[in-house]
């Protein structure tokens, strides 16, 4: 139940940085945001490279999900 | 591998980033 939640939870807001619906989040989204986050560009630059598990530049919903769960000590 | 043992400096990054995007979304 706990899972659902976060997955439910994880969508809405990978959908807030998904913003053109592409089903991946990019650099260019984060920096985006920054104007509506108080996170600086380095930031939100270190935001992204830590939820990148594997480093290929796309931010699926799977790595933001885990990254989440991650945050909330799951 | 200390980045991985939690503590990192970009744990209160992250978890300034997830607390931003969920009040954006409550908030508007």
């Amino acid at each position: 139940e706990m899972k659902a939640m976060i997955v439910d939870k994880s969508r809405e807001l990978f959908l807030i940085c998904d913003t053109e619906n592409k089903g991946f989040i990019t650099k260019r989204d984060m920096q985006r945001l920054g104007s509506e986050l108080p996170l600086s560009p380095e930031q939100l630059e270190a935001v992204f490279d830590s939820l990148d598990d594997d480093g290929n530049g796309f931010l699926t919903l799977e790595e933001f999900t885990d990254g989440f769960g991650g945050y909330l000590g799951l | 591998d200390p980045s991985k043992a939690g503590g990192t400096p970009n744990e209160g990054v992250l978890a300034n980033f997830f607390n931003s995007l969920l009040s954006k979304k409550t908030g508007t």
